[in-house]
């Protein structure tokens, strides 16, 4: 519907569904995820970075969704 | 947890160029 995969949509809605002001970290979401490898997170994240849908906050290993607020 | 003035700056910042990115992905 929104033009990504199931993968992505996947990543986005855990980076959506945290509330921390911080964000969520790589390492938090392969834990959610056991299927995808840490590979595979970084190169969905790298997308949805550059594609707007979420920005990294405290470095570059954490992250926000931008329409969750 | 909680950020540092300074890091909620660069998070803000962060969060702008993103949603201008976005903006300009969905107008092409």
């Amino acid at each position: 519907v929104n033009g990504l995969s199931a993968n992505q949509n996947q990543v986005l809605s855990l980076i959506k569904s945290c509330h921390d002001p911080q964000g969520i970290s790589t390492q938090d979401l392969k834990q959610k995820l056991n299927s995808m490898s840490v590979a595979v997170i970084r190169q969905i994240v790298d997308f949805l970075s550059n594609e707007g849908h979420i920005f990294s906050t405290i470095d570059e290993d954490h992250f926000r969704s931008t329409d969750n607020e | 947890v909680s950020l540092t003035p300074e890091q909620q700056r660069r998070i803000e910042e962060n969060r702008q160029r993103a949603l201008a990115r976005r903006a300009e992905k969905l107008a092409h």
